[in-house]
């Protein structure tokens, strides 16, 4: 942030702040909440929220004589621009996986549906910064809301294919519960034979313990 | 309970090609058919059944995993499986054990550090698993804090050594995989001191263990540092302590390629830059944030499923009860996870990509990335494992109280995951890391 009048440009997944003048700025255009499902409005709103954040925090250290006495005093809202910085990472390469060839009837849709409820679930989580920020305003975190819901449904019919392709044998996966047959309480019951406290029917200790309790 | 029908009306329902979901998971088909091959091939050997590790005592699951572990380099070399085959075998045997250190990190350590000469040397020794080395850093007053370790390496221009020395309780090593009961050598890490000056943490090859009989050389005190967190999980690896009491190495096993010690004690820093260490913190990390969308999958494809077979209130009439996966409430936990699962591992991806790149640019000696790299790999690596450590949990939780029990999967894979949130630099302190650049730029 220091650096961004020095005229160097940011890289990498710095590049943003290049933008710096337009994401302090700018206002979510979402009037729709299939708005809400336009990459570059998705990426907006991450960018500014992590450049707000972090030039916040550049500038409540630039009140301190000290700067490392600045930085151990305001390490939490640091922590927050980083984790900001972070998420706005992981949605982008998100955003740039779907930019490619994707082959497979539906496959590309389904991952589409997966970025969105992952951006906006974030947005969800973390609406104060949005708001606080300015970035959005509360009409519109309402529509993300309502397009969660709408994703939802999307997925609700796909979610047990969707984990079927990550293809892990039963053996690896090591569960009861995430059989692939689905076949859970036999299995379970099966399982709590095998525990050696069921080796017997009168438990050890018995005669030791239990019994001189009972019949004292 | 009809668990087969439910699941077989859900894959009935799905609207996507599963087959190609496979290969965009895997990363390629190449990928995807080796993950199939060599996961099939373990599920199959009784030798790698993990069904029974909860029950076993610390003793008997460390004895399994060395069984196991002998077991695999067997198999491996009946086979004839290549480098990548092996080692999608070790990920599928799904047991933490002295081998992921052998591999993961001694190997690569000398590789990295070690001279032509030293890599000729150990590596051939090391591939044949001829001798087993784990990677000595952290001590038990100093986690992550690289700077603060205090095992010293003293030259003696005499007799052409380096004596190594554990100066303090503070400075025994403490937690290196592998270390405890199995490894023989160690890639140790210590101030490097010649001619009175100390030049900083430098790499040591140093034999812990006789080759003949297995038991430690004199001057070495090495233990395990006891049973961990979690039934099973990783209480089959031996982590471990170790204590130096003037242990002398000659000096050729110092790691020389970054920089040296001449025969007559001098330091030479070598043209090779040292940047290329920060290249490794960006290997490490990358490995870690796809690791957080493997055990995050996992723990999301265990939740799926049984919320599409269990079943809770709902029913009219006699009906049959409503799926736990049609509650919004459910949805509203279960499907950021899911989304997450696959976040992570495009983003995974693409941190696979950057360390070529940076790799490249390095061999071009090219820094200009290497900051920013090195600081959005430590922001990553902070942000997926503890969300993936969190998702772990909630999904324990999505599963109702069957999600406590051991056979559920959850509470192991729960106990392997939740050290990633500290270990290459606790969570926190990364993020500050990535803050302080953000600063910068």
């Amino acid at each position: 942030v220091s650096q961004l009048g020095s005229g160097k440009p940011p890289v990498g997944t710095t590049a943003y702040m290049a933008r710096a003048e337009h994401l302090l700025r700018c206002r979510s255009g979402v009037q729709r909440a299939e708005d809400w499902l336009k990459p570059s409005v998705v990426m907006e709103a991450f960018e500014a929220r992590s450049i707000r954040m972090a030039v916040a925090c550049a500038k409540n250290l630039g009140k301190f004589e000290n700067p490392e006495q600045g930085f151990a005093e305001l390490s939490s809202d640091l922590v927050e621009a980083a984790v900001a910085h972070c998420q706005l990472i992981v949605v982008s390469k998100f955003i740039e996986k779907l930019k490619e060839v994707i082959p497979g009837k539906g496959v590309k849709k389904q991952l589409e549906n997966l970025c969105y409820v992952y951006a906006l679930y974030l947005m969800h989580k973390h609406l104060g910064d949005f708001l606080g920020m300015g970035c959005i305003t509360s009409e519109q975190a309402s529509l993300a809301n309502v397009q969660i819901r709408s994703l939802y449904s999307q997925v609700r019919p796909n979610a047990v294919a969707l984990v079927d392709a990550f293809n892990y044998t039963d053996h690896y996966l090591g569960s009861v519960l995430g059989r692939y047959d689905g076949n859970v309480y036999p299995k379970l019951f099966e399982e709590a034979w095998k525990d050696p406290l069921n080796d017997s029917v009168v438990p050890d200790g018995y005669h030791q313990y239990i019994r001189p309790l009972l019949k004292q | 309970m009809e668990g087969d029908d439910h699941l077989a009306d859900e894959r009935n329902k799905a609207e996507f090609d599963v087959d190609d979901m496979k290969i965009v998971w895997a990363g390629s088909r190449h990928a995807f058919e080796i993950s199939d091959r060599i996961s099939s091939l373990v599920a199959s050997d009784s030798f790698f059944r993990k069904d029974h590790r909860g029950v076993l005592s610390r003793k008997e699951l460390f004895k399994n995993t060395l069984k196991k572990a002998a077991h695999a380099w067997k198999r491996i070399n009946e086979l004839r499986l290549s480098e990548e085959d092996a080692s999608r075998l070790r990920f599928f045997m799904d047991e933490p054990s002295f081998v992921d250190l052998h591999w993961g990190m001694f190997v690569p350590a000398i590789k990295g550090q070690g001279t032509e000469e030293q890599q000729k040397k150990w590596l051939t020794m090391a591939n044949r698993m001829e001798i087993i080395g784990c990677y000595a850093q952290t001590e038990l007053g100093h986690g992550s804090n690289v700077q603060g370790l205090e095992t010293t390496a003293t030259f003696d221009p005499k007799s052409d050594e380096f004596v190594i020395h554990s100066p303090t309780l503070t400075s025994a090593k403490w937690w290196p995989g592998g270390l405890g009961k199995v490894s023989t050598h160690a890639v140790v890490y210590a101030r490097l001191i010649t001619d009175g000056e100390d030049y900083g943490i430098h790499g040591f090859i140093v034999q812990l263990r006789s080759l003949d009989d297995h038991s430690p050389l004199p001057g070495i005190t090495v233990g395990d540092i006891g049973t961990k967190f979690g039934n099973g999980a990783y209480n089959s690896m031996d982590n471990g302590f170790l204590m130096f009491d003037h242990v002398r190495v000659p000096r050729d096993q110092m790691l020389m390629r970054l920089s040296k010690v001449t025969r007559e004690g001098k330091y030479m820093p070598s043209d090779v830059p040292r940047q290329l260490v920060y290249g490794t913190m960006v290997f490490v990390r990358q490995k870690i944030v796809a690791g957080a969308s493997v055990s995050l999958s996992r723990a999301v494809c265990i939740a799926t499923r049984y919320s599409a077979v269990r079943r809770q209130f709902g029913s009219q009439n006699g009906g049959r009860e409503t799926q736990v996966i049609d509650y919004k409430t459910q949805q509203n936990r279960l499907f950021p996870l899911l989304a997450s699962a696959y976040a992570f591992r495009f983003v995974g991806e693409w941190l696979k990509w950057l360390y070529s790149d940076v790799t490249q640019r390095l061999q071009a000696n090219d820094f200009s990335t290497l900051p920013e790299a090195h600081a959005c790999t430590a922001g990553l690596k902070s942000l997926t494992t503890s969300a993936t450590a969190d998702g772990i949990e909630e999904c324990r939780k999505l599963c109702g109280g069957h999600g406590y029990l051991w056979c559920s999967g959850l509470p192991e894979l729960f106990a392997v995951y939740v050290p990633a949130c500290t270990y290459e630099g606790d969570n926190v302190v990364l993020l500050l890391q990535v803050a302080r650049f953000l600063m910068k730029t």
